[in-house]
């Protein structure tokens, strides 16, 4: 379905916004490490199931092989390639109040008791929170450069998207509602409404990107 | 439900 396909596309494309942010400016300024490890994580324990080759589909497996290595990439650029250029003094956002309580309620709300289930479920609650260190540090700086501000909202729409994807699959498909994803994905983009709103009233018209004092 | 069938989203 079109919703689908263009979330899945915005994801993508957000991807491919960071790398050149990083490799044109040759900088990770602005770039919360926390958030992309949070990213890694969370695409390692969801698509454990690559590992049993009992895939689903040609684009789900090479998507998903892609998010995995883009992320891991990404890793790579902050920490070794242009290390100097990434201040941790500002990303400082606790992550293990994120983990932990993901991890609980993975063990509580999951479709089985498995080692592919619990992670999947684990990954779902983690990367609807995994923006936060990158949100807290925006507002620390209280300001970002546009290119940044357009990775965030390219990560924005893509979860967007999926909550129009998820009603029309409720509206054309008998198998009923993946309650787990919908209620993480819901929150998920709730967090990016106040990012959103001033990226299109300031980015957008073609203003700097800057929180009210 | 959805995941009986795997999870078909990314």
């Amino acid at each position: 379905n079109i919703f689908r396909l263009l979330g899945d596309l915005s994801h993508l494309a957000s991807i491919f916004i960071l790398l050149h942010k990083i490799q044109t400016s040759r900088s990770c300024r602005g770039i919360s490490f926390k958030t992309q490890v949070l990213y890694v994580v969370v695409f390692c324990t969801r698509y454990l199931d690559l590992l049993t080759f009992q895939l689903h589909s040609f684009y789900n497996t090479i998507m998903k092989i892609f998010f995995i290595g883009s992320s891991v990439y990404i890793l790579y650029l902050m920490r070794i390639r242009f290390r100097p250029t990434n201040d941790p003094s500002i990303d400082t956002f606790r992550i293990e109040y994120l983990l932990g309580p993901c991890a609980v309620l993975s063990l509580i709300f999951n479709y089985g008791y498995n080692w592919i289930e619990i992670p999947w479920s684990f990954s779902i609650f983690l990367e609807s929170v995994a923006i936060l260190p990158q949100l807290f540090m925006l507002q620390r700086t209280g300001e970002a450069e546009a290119i940044t501000t357009h990775y965030i909202a390219a990560l924005g729409a893509y979860r967007a998207l999926y909550i129009p994807n998820w009603i029309y699959r409720y509206l054309t498909e008998t198998n009923g509602v993946d309650a787990i994803a919908v209620v993480a994905g819901i929150v998920q983009t709730g967090l990016y409404v106040d990012f959103g709103y001033i990226y299109f009233t300031k980015v957008l018209q073609g203003q700097k990107f800057e929180l009210p004092a | 439900p959805l995941a009986q069938e795997g999870h078909d989203e990314l």
